[in-house]
Protein backbone atom coordinates (compact mmCIF):
# COMPACT_ATOMS: atom_id res chain seq x y z
CA UNK A 1 0.00 0.00 0.00
CA UNK A 2 2.98 1.99 0.38
CA UNK A 3 3.97 1.66 -3.51
CA UNK A 4 2.96 3.98 -5.46
CA UNK A 5 3.34 2.11 -8.85
CA UNK A 6 0.66 -0.37 -7.80
CA UNK A 7 -2.78 -0.48 -7.43
CA UNK A 8 -3.76 -1.30 -3.21
CA UNK A 9 -5.16 -4.64 -3.14
CA UNK A 10 -7.37 -5.44 -0.37
CA UNK A 11 -6.75 -9.45 0.87
CA UNK A 12 -8.03 -11.45 3.60
CA UNK A 13 -6.07 -13.51 6.41
CA UNK A 14 -6.48 -17.20 6.03
CA UNK A 15 -5.42 -18.43 9.40
CA UNK A 16 -3.63 -22.05 9.01
CA UNK A 17 -4.24 -23.18 12.29
CA UNK A 18 -1.46 -24.90 12.06
CA UNK A 19 -0.36 -27.50 15.21
CA UNK A 20 3.23 -27.33 15.94
CA UNK A 21 5.35 -30.04 17.91
CA UNK A 22 9.08 -29.50 18.42
CA UNK A 23 11.01 -32.90 18.59
CA UNK A 24 14.40 -32.69 20.71
CA UNK A 25 16.78 -35.53 20.17
CA UNK A 26 20.31 -35.25 22.00
CA UNK A 27 22.37 -36.71 19.69
CA UNK A 28 26.40 -36.29 21.42
CA UNK A 29 27.85 -39.68 20.61
CA UNK A 30 25.11 -40.37 18.51
CA UNK A 31 27.01 -40.57 15.57
CA UNK A 32 30.55 -42.30 16.13
CA UNK A 33 33.82 -39.97 15.22
CA UNK A 34 34.73 -42.62 11.93
CA UNK A 35 31.26 -43.00 10.77
CA UNK A 36 29.48 -41.18 7.49
CA UNK A 37 25.79 -40.48 7.69
CA UNK A 38 23.81 -42.50 5.07
CA UNK A 39 20.22 -41.60 5.53
CA UNK A 40 18.77 -40.38 9.01
CA UNK A 41 14.63 -41.10 9.33
CA UNK A 42 11.84 -39.85 11.53
CA UNK A 43 9.35 -42.00 12.51
CA UNK A 44 6.16 -40.71 13.94
CA UNK A 45 3.26 -42.79 15.08
CA UNK A 46 0.02 -41.39 13.25
CA UNK A 47 -2.66 -41.88 15.85
CA UNK A 48 -5.82 -44.00 14.47
CA UNK A 49 -8.77 -40.99 14.10
CA UNK A 50 -12.08 -42.34 16.50
CA UNK A 51 -14.91 -43.26 13.83
CA UNK A 52 -17.20 -40.72 14.81
CA UNK A 53 -14.76 -38.23 14.28
CA UNK A 54 -14.04 -39.80 10.75
CA UNK A 55 -18.00 -40.15 9.97
CA UNK A 56 -18.61 -36.39 11.49
CA UNK A 57 -15.31 -35.16 9.31
CA UNK A 58 -16.72 -37.08 5.66
CA UNK A 59 -20.10 -35.51 6.34
CA UNK A 60 -18.96 -32.15 6.51
CA UNK A 61 -16.09 -32.33 3.70
CA UNK A 62 -16.26 -35.24 1.51
CA UNK A 63 -13.97 -34.75 -0.63
CA UNK A 64 -10.77 -34.27 1.23
CA UNK A 65 -9.32 -35.96 4.28
CA UNK A 66 -6.15 -35.15 4.66
CA UNK A 67 -3.71 -32.66 6.20
CA UNK A 68 -0.23 -31.66 5.31
CA UNK A 69 2.31 -32.89 7.81
CA UNK A 70 5.89 -30.62 7.55
CA UNK A 71 8.76 -31.12 9.27
CA UNK A 72 11.72 -28.54 9.44
CA UNK A 73 15.23 -28.35 10.99
CA UNK A 74 14.92 -25.60 13.54
CA UNK A 75 18.50 -23.53 14.53
CA UNK A 76 18.82 -21.71 17.72
CA UNK A 77 21.55 -19.23 16.11
CA UNK A 78 24.14 -17.82 18.74
CA UNK A 79 22.41 -14.33 18.17
CA UNK A 80 19.04 -16.29 19.69
CA UNK A 81 16.88 -16.40 16.70
CA UNK A 82 15.35 -19.38 15.29
CA UNK A 83 16.13 -20.36 11.40
CA UNK A 84 14.17 -22.95 10.24
CA UNK A 85 15.37 -25.50 6.89
CA UNK A 86 12.44 -27.40 4.83
CA UNK A 87 13.11 -30.71 5.26
CA UNK A 88 10.07 -32.62 4.29
CA UNK A 89 6.23 -31.72 3.53
CA UNK A 90 3.87 -34.35 2.25
CA UNK A 91 -0.18 -34.75 2.60
CA UNK A 92 -1.56 -38.04 4.96
CA UNK A 93 -4.80 -39.30 4.76
CA UNK A 94 -7.23 -39.15 8.14
CA UNK A 95 -8.25 -42.74 6.86
CA UNK A 96 -3.95 -43.68 7.53
CA UNK A 97 -2.80 -44.68 11.00
CA UNK A 98 0.45 -46.36 12.21
CA UNK A 99 3.87 -45.44 11.40
CA UNK A 100 5.00 -42.49 9.07
CA UNK A 101 8.79 -42.28 8.30
CA UNK A 102 10.23 -38.95 7.03
CA UNK A 103 13.54 -38.47 5.38
CA UNK A 104 15.73 -35.96 7.32
CA UNK A 105 19.09 -36.88 5.94
CA UNK A 106 19.76 -33.32 5.45
CA UNK A 107 18.58 -32.24 8.89
CA UNK A 108 21.08 -34.04 10.67
CA UNK A 109 23.91 -33.63 7.74
CA UNK A 110 23.56 -29.87 8.88
CA UNK A 111 23.27 -30.46 12.44
CA UNK A 112 26.60 -32.25 12.19
CA UNK A 113 28.25 -29.07 10.59
CA UNK A 114 27.29 -26.70 13.47
CA UNK A 115 30.46 -25.96 15.54
CA UNK A 116 31.12 -27.40 18.88
CA UNK A 117 29.46 -28.01 21.72
CA UNK A 118 26.28 -28.61 19.12
CA UNK A 119 22.92 -27.71 20.38
CA UNK A 120 20.07 -31.14 20.45
CA UNK A 121 18.80 -31.46 16.75
CA UNK A 122 15.50 -29.57 17.00
CA UNK A 123 12.72 -30.90 14.47
CA UNK A 124 9.11 -29.36 14.19
CA UNK A 125 6.45 -31.10 12.95
CA UNK A 126 3.64 -29.08 12.07
CA UNK A 127 0.31 -30.09 10.87
CA UNK A 128 -1.58 -28.08 8.58
CA UNK A 129 -4.75 -27.57 6.41
CA UNK A 130 -4.52 -28.77 2.85
CA UNK A 131 -5.65 -25.90 1.42
CA UNK A 132 -6.84 -22.33 2.76
CA UNK A 133 -10.20 -21.02 1.78
CA UNK A 134 -13.72 -21.22 3.46
CA UNK A 135 -14.43 -24.88 2.71
CA UNK A 136 -11.44 -25.92 3.50
CA UNK A 137 -11.48 -29.22 4.87
CA UNK A 138 -10.63 -29.36 8.91
CA UNK A 139 -9.01 -32.66 8.30
CA UNK A 140 -5.75 -31.28 10.23
CA UNK A 141 -7.24 -31.02 13.61
CA UNK A 142 -7.58 -34.90 13.57
CA UNK A 143 -4.27 -35.84 12.76
CA UNK A 144 -2.38 -36.27 15.75
CA UNK A 145 1.48 -38.49 15.99
CA UNK A 146 2.30 -39.95 19.46
CA UNK A 147 4.30 -38.22 21.66
CA UNK A 148 6.56 -39.17 23.92
CA UNK A 149 5.18 -40.93 27.47
CA UNK A 150 5.57 -39.03 30.31
CA UNK A 151 8.58 -40.20 32.22
CA UNK A 152 9.81 -43.10 30.43
CA UNK A 153 9.80 -44.33 26.95
CA UNK A 154 7.10 -45.62 25.01
CA UNK A 155 6.59 -48.13 22.07
CA UNK A 156 4.66 -45.52 19.83
CA UNK A 157 7.04 -42.08 20.99
CA UNK A 158 8.91 -40.38 17.75
CA UNK A 159 12.10 -42.35 16.69
CA UNK A 160 15.10 -41.25 14.98
CA UNK A 161 17.17 -44.29 12.92
CA UNK A 162 20.43 -43.35 11.79
CA UNK A 163 21.85 -45.41 9.13
CA UNK A 164 25.54 -45.26 8.82
CA UNK A 165 28.47 -46.70 7.31
CA UNK A 166 31.97 -47.15 9.26
CA UNK A 167 34.44 -45.46 7.29
CA UNK A 168 37.41 -47.78 8.34
CA UNK A 169 35.89 -50.09 5.96
CA UNK A 170 33.51 -48.13 3.58
CA UNK A 171 36.24 -45.04 3.79
CA UNK A 172 39.44 -43.55 2.12
CA UNK A 173 42.35 -45.34 3.36
CA UNK A 174 44.48 -41.83 4.01
CA UNK A 175 47.65 -42.03 1.71
CA UNK A 176 48.46 -44.90 -0.43
CA UNK A 177 51.27 -47.35 0.80
CA UNK A 178 53.99 -45.96 -1.11
CA UNK A 179 56.09 -49.71 -1.07
CA UNK A 180 53.24 -51.92 -2.53
CA UNK A 181 51.98 -50.30 -6.06
CA UNK A 182 47.96 -50.11 -6.17
CA UNK A 183 45.94 -53.11 -7.92
CA UNK A 184 42.32 -54.08 -8.39
CA UNK A 185 41.57 -54.94 -5.02
CA UNK A 186 43.63 -51.80 -3.37
CA UNK A 187 40.91 -49.58 -1.60
CA UNK A 188 40.61 -46.13 -2.03
CA UNK A 189 43.89 -43.83 -1.60
CA UNK A 190 45.60 -40.61 -2.05
CA UNK A 191 48.60 -41.71 -4.82
CA UNK A 192 51.74 -39.67 -5.54
CA UNK A 193 51.70 -37.99 -9.12
CA UNK A 194 54.57 -36.01 -10.26
CA UNK A 195 53.36 -33.56 -13.05
CA UNK A 196 56.92 -32.69 -14.81
CA UNK A 197 55.76 -29.43 -16.35
CA UNK A 198 59.40 -29.13 -17.61
CA UNK A 199 58.71 -32.14 -20.08
CA UNK A 200 55.75 -30.90 -21.89
CA UNK A 201 56.91 -28.83 -25.03
CA UNK A 202 53.91 -25.69 -25.01
CA UNK A 203 55.01 -24.99 -21.04
CA UNK A 204 58.80 -24.60 -22.37
CA UNK A 205 59.52 -20.59 -22.30
CA UNK A 206 56.05 -19.77 -20.46
CA UNK A 207 55.87 -21.51 -17.34
CA UNK A 208 58.70 -20.05 -15.51
CA UNK A 209 58.30 -21.37 -12.09
CA UNK A 210 58.16 -24.20 -10.71
CA UNK A 211 59.26 -26.99 -13.08
CA UNK A 212 56.86 -29.60 -11.86
CA UNK A 213 54.54 -30.57 -8.67
CA UNK A 214 53.06 -33.20 -6.66
CA UNK A 215 49.59 -33.52 -8.13
CA UNK A 216 48.51 -36.40 -6.22
CA UNK A 217 45.78 -38.61 -7.58
CA UNK A 218 42.86 -40.93 -6.02
CA UNK A 219 43.45 -44.40 -6.92
CA UNK A 220 41.49 -47.97 -5.83
CA UNK A 221 37.96 -49.04 -5.15
CA UNK A 222 35.39 -48.24 -2.70
CA UNK A 223 33.33 -50.69 -0.40
CA UNK A 224 29.34 -50.96 -1.90
CA UNK A 225 26.87 -50.67 1.02
CA UNK A 226 24.61 -53.50 0.73
CA UNK A 227 21.93 -52.86 3.23
CA UNK A 228 18.66 -51.73 1.97
CA UNK A 229 17.67 -48.25 3.04
CA UNK A 230 14.55 -47.29 3.66
CA UNK A 231 14.38 -44.36 0.95
CA UNK A 232 15.99 -45.21 -1.63
CA UNK A 233 16.99 -42.75 -3.65
CA UNK A 234 16.96 -42.84 -7.27
CA UNK A 235 19.82 -40.94 -8.61
CA UNK A 236 22.27 -42.43 -6.37
CA UNK A 237 25.34 -43.96 -8.21
CA UNK A 238 27.87 -46.48 -6.37
CA UNK A 239 30.56 -45.13 -4.23
CA UNK A 240 33.37 -44.11 -6.12
CA UNK A 241 37.33 -42.50 -5.25
CA UNK A 242 37.14 -39.28 -5.88
CA UNK A 243 39.25 -36.07 -5.03
CA UNK A 244 37.02 -34.76 -1.91
CA UNK A 245 39.11 -32.15 -1.46
CA UNK A 246 41.80 -29.75 -4.09
CA UNK A 247 44.04 -26.97 -3.77
CA UNK A 248 45.08 -24.53 -5.97
CA UNK A 249 48.62 -24.51 -7.82
CA UNK A 250 50.20 -21.13 -8.03
CA UNK A 251 52.85 -20.53 -11.24
CA UNK A 252 55.06 -17.96 -12.44
CA UNK A 253 54.23 -17.77 -16.54
CA UNK A 254 55.60 -15.45 -18.80
CA UNK A 255 53.18 -12.71 -20.83
CA UNK A 256 54.06 -10.63 -24.15
CA UNK A 257 53.17 -7.12 -23.25
CA UNK A 258 53.94 -4.36 -25.27
CA UNK A 259 56.28 -6.59 -27.48
CA UNK A 260 58.15 -7.66 -24.65
CA UNK A 261 57.81 -10.91 -21.72
CA UNK A 262 57.01 -10.28 -18.37
CA UNK A 263 56.77 -12.72 -15.78
CA UNK A 264 53.43 -12.64 -14.47
CA UNK A 265 51.90 -15.06 -11.06
CA UNK A 266 48.64 -16.95 -11.95
CA UNK A 267 47.00 -19.35 -9.57
CA UNK A 268 45.58 -22.56 -10.96
CA UNK A 269 42.69 -23.87 -8.96
CA UNK A 270 41.88 -27.86 -8.36
CA UNK A 271 45.25 -29.30 -9.61
CA UNK A 272 46.52 -30.67 -6.37
CA UNK A 273 44.48 -33.32 -4.12
CA UNK A 274 44.35 -33.11 -0.48
CA UNK A 275 42.01 -35.80 0.06
CA UNK A 276 40.15 -38.59 -1.44
CA UNK A 277 36.78 -39.94 -0.36
CA UNK A 278 34.19 -42.54 -1.12
CA UNK A 279 31.45 -40.84 -1.96
CA UNK A 280 28.24 -41.61 -4.34
CA UNK A 281 27.44 -39.71 -7.18
CA UNK A 282 23.65 -38.04 -6.69
CA UNK A 283 24.73 -38.12 -2.60
CA UNK A 284 23.21 -35.19 -0.78
CA UNK A 285 26.33 -32.27 -0.42
CA UNK A 286 26.46 -30.93 3.17
CA UNK A 287 26.04 -27.17 2.38
CA UNK A 288 28.27 -24.18 4.06
CA UNK A 289 26.08 -22.63 6.88
CA UNK A 290 25.96 -19.02 7.17
CA UNK A 291 26.35 -18.06 10.67
CA UNK B 1 45.14 -34.66 -14.13
CA UNK B 2 46.20 -34.86 -17.75
CA UNK B 3 48.71 -32.56 -19.80
CA UNK B 4 46.08 -30.82 -21.41
CA UNK B 5 44.12 -30.17 -18.19
CA UNK B 6 46.93 -27.84 -17.26
CA UNK B 7 47.42 -26.26 -20.58
CA UNK B 8 43.59 -25.45 -20.68
CA UNK B 9 42.98 -24.03 -17.33
CA UNK B 10 46.49 -21.73 -17.72
CA UNK B 11 44.71 -20.88 -21.05
CA UNK B 12 41.98 -20.41 -19.33
CA UNK B 13 42.85 -18.17 -16.23
CA UNK B 14 45.30 -16.12 -19.04
CA UNK B 15 41.94 -15.19 -21.21
CA UNK B 16 44.06 -16.91 -23.85
CA UNK B 17 43.13 -18.93 -26.85
CA UNK B 18 46.11 -20.79 -27.74
CA UNK B 19 49.41 -21.02 -26.24
CA UNK B 20 51.83 -17.81 -26.74
CA UNK B 21 54.87 -18.21 -28.87
CA UNK B 22 57.74 -16.72 -26.97
CA UNK B 23 61.14 -15.88 -27.91
CA UNK B 24 63.44 -18.29 -26.35
CA UNK B 25 66.56 -16.00 -26.72
CA UNK B 26 64.18 -13.15 -24.71
CA UNK B 27 63.25 -15.66 -22.23
CA UNK B 28 67.17 -16.44 -21.25
CA UNK B 29 67.20 -12.98 -20.08
CA UNK B 30 64.40 -12.57 -18.53
CA UNK B 31 64.62 -11.78 -14.55
CA UNK B 32 62.01 -12.98 -12.39
CA UNK B 33 61.70 -9.67 -10.03
CA UNK B 34 61.84 -9.77 -6.66
CA UNK B 35 58.09 -8.65 -6.05
CA UNK B 36 56.64 -11.33 -8.56
CA UNK B 37 58.99 -14.30 -6.56
CA UNK B 38 57.64 -12.68 -3.52
CA UNK B 39 53.75 -12.97 -4.50
CA UNK B 40 54.66 -16.81 -5.84
CA UNK B 41 55.84 -17.77 -2.93
CA UNK B 42 53.20 -16.41 -0.75
CA UNK B 43 50.59 -17.85 -2.67
CA UNK B 44 52.55 -21.26 -2.30
CA UNK B 45 52.83 -20.85 1.67
CA UNK B 46 49.20 -20.30 1.47
CA UNK B 47 47.92 -23.11 -0.33
CA UNK B 48 50.29 -25.54 1.86
CA UNK B 49 49.25 -23.84 4.88
CA UNK B 50 45.73 -25.00 3.89
CA UNK B 51 47.38 -28.40 3.20
CA UNK B 52 48.45 -28.93 6.76
CA UNK B 53 45.52 -27.49 8.25
CA UNK B 54 43.64 -30.50 6.63
CA UNK B 55 39.50 -30.18 6.40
Amino acid sequence: RFSQKFQEVAGRLLASEASRHLLVFGMEQRLPPDSELVQAVLRLFQEPVPRAALRRQERLFPRSARARVTVEWLRVRDDGANRTSLIDSRLVSLHDSGWKAFDVTEAVSLWQQLSRPRQPLLLQVSVQREHLGPLASEAHRLVRFASQAAGGSGPREPQLELHTLDLKAYGAQGDCDTEAPATEGTLCCRQELYIDLQGMKWAENWVLEPPGFLAYECVGSCQQSQESLPFQWPFLGPRQCIASETASLPLIVSIQEGGRARPHVVSLPNMRVQKCSCASDGAPVPRELAP
Amino acid sequence: LSEEQIRDSLLQQLHLSEVPVLDKAAMEELVIPAHVRAQYVALLQRSHRVLSRGK
